[in-house]
Formats: C-alpha cells, sequence, structure tokens
C-alpha cells in the first residue's frame, strides 16, 4: 500500500474550508478561493509554511520586510485572532471581511476601535492616542511641537470623551463615528468587490458551486 | 485650521499604508 498525499493533506494549519468561510462573511465560495490565491502568495513570500509572518505583512504592504508601522503591527495583532504570532487562512478571511464594502459598518467601527486601543484595555485612552499622532508623524517626517499635537489631542477627546472621563469607550466611538463617518473610510476596502478577477486561477482548481 | 483638526481624522488618512497594497501583483 503507497502513501497517497490527497488534496487536504496539502492544506496549511489553520486552512479552511471556502464554503464555512464564505458563510461567515460577506465573500462567495468564489472569493474565498480567490483569497486564498493571494494567501498562498503572501504566506510564501518568506517562509513557505502556509502561514503569513509579520516579515511577510510588511513586505506585502511596504516592498520592505524590516519597515515597521504602529499601525501595521497593530493591523496584525488584529487579523492574529489566536495570538500565536501567524495568520492563518481563516483568520486571514475573516478579518479581510470586515473591509468587504459589504460588511455591517457596526463591525468596521468595533474593528477600527480596537485598532486603536493600543494597549487593549477596552478604551481608546489620552496618552494612546498621543502616541498614534506621534507615530504618524514621524512616519511622515513632519515636525510639529508637543504643545501643538496636545491641543489636537485635548480638542479630540473633548469632541468624542462625551462623558469626560478621560477616556473613550466603545460607545462614545461609535456616536463620535457617527457624526464623523470618514473616520471609518478606510475601514472598506473597494477592491474586495472585485478580487475574483484579480486572482481568477482559482476558477480552474474550483470544487465547489456557488450556491449564490 | 489646526485647532479644528481632529486627530483621528489625521490617524485615518496617514496611517503609513493601505491594505489595497496586499492585492498588488
Amino acid at each position: 500500500m503507497g502513501c497517497v498525499l490527497t488534496k487536504k493533506s496539502r492544506r496549511p494549519p489553520g486552512y479552511e474550508e471556502p464554503t464555512v468561510l464564505a458563510a461567515e462573511t460577506p465573500f462567495t465560495v468564489s472569493e474565498v478561493e480567490a483569497l486564498y490565491e493571494l494567501f498562498k502568495k503572501l504566506s510564501s513570500s518568506i517562509i513557505d509554511d502556509g502561514l503569513i509572518h509579520k516579515e511577510e505583512l510588511q513586505l506585502a504592504l511596504f516592498r520592505n520586510r524590516n519597515r515597521r508601522n504602529l499601525f501595521a503591527d497593530r493591523i496584525f495583532d488584529l487579523f492574529d485572532v489566536k495570538r500565536n504570532g501567524v495568520i492563518e487562512f481563516g483568520e486571514f478571511v475573516r478579518s479581510l471581511g470586515i473591509f468587504h464594502p459589504n460588511a455591517p459598518v457596526e463591525d468596521k467601527i468595533a474593528f477600527a476601535f480596537r485598532l486603536y486601543d493600543l494597549r487593549q484595555t477596552g478604551f481608546i485612552e489620552w496618552d494612546e492616542l498621543k502616541e498614534m499622532v506621534l507615530a504618524l508623524l514621524h512616519e511622515s517626517d513632519l515636525v510639529l511641537s508637543d504643545d501643538f499635537i496636545e491641543t489636537i489631542v485635548n480638542k479630540t477627546f473633548s469632541d468624542a470623551d462625551t462623558k469626560g472621563d478621560g477616556k473613550i469607550d466603545l460607545e462614545e466611538w461609535k456616536e463620535f463615528v457617527s457624526k464623523n463617518p470618514s473616520l471609518i473610510k478606510n475601514m472598506t476596502l473597494p477592491y474586495l468587490k472585485d478580487i475574483t478577477l484579480a486572482f481568477p486561477s482559482f476558477v480552474i482548481s474550483t470544487e465547489v458551486e456557488d450556491s449564490e | 485650521k489646526p485647532v479644528s483638526m481632529n486627530a483621528f481624522e489625521l490617524i485615518s488618512r496617514a496611517q503609513g499604508f493601505s491594505l489595497e497594497n496586499l492585492f498588488e501583483k
């Protein structure tokens, strides 16, 4: 009796069936299969193990594996739901699903809140907001005085922290976003609607018919 | 109008990358 490698045995750890992922996200089965093509590419760019490592995400975002960025680090941490240092396929699809144009706005608002809640305390705190402004200024080589930055952070807090307890909770954040909807503009990737056009190779290998 | 600037607006506009880059070939 020989040893036969089935298609399933070649699937990386964390692989989940497209039908399951399509049922839980705004993607169709075909789109999940197209995302698998993208995932395979990203997850083999440095270490070919079928998992996206932080350096691989950095390489894809910046064309540079060593380029660090506070927000890219936060994105990685949020995609890495199991917190095991890598992004698995299921985590990748579920997280990208939040950025789909058809995903619920509530999910986008909650994701952005978690992105900005740097220390995961359940609140966006004054120090965290200042740290994020400093990080993006550093990134863009812009120089602003500390006083000026604190004025911006104070003003934002006076608008968003309606309870006045020095921190922004999810409820206050939802209210603030409803008044400033442009704040979650970066939580939608229109490109995700055309994902099957970008990665069409799934068409010849697809095993499952879309139900839609 | 610096004082009317919203820190989150600043962050969301200039976070330094776009996830769209993931789809570049």
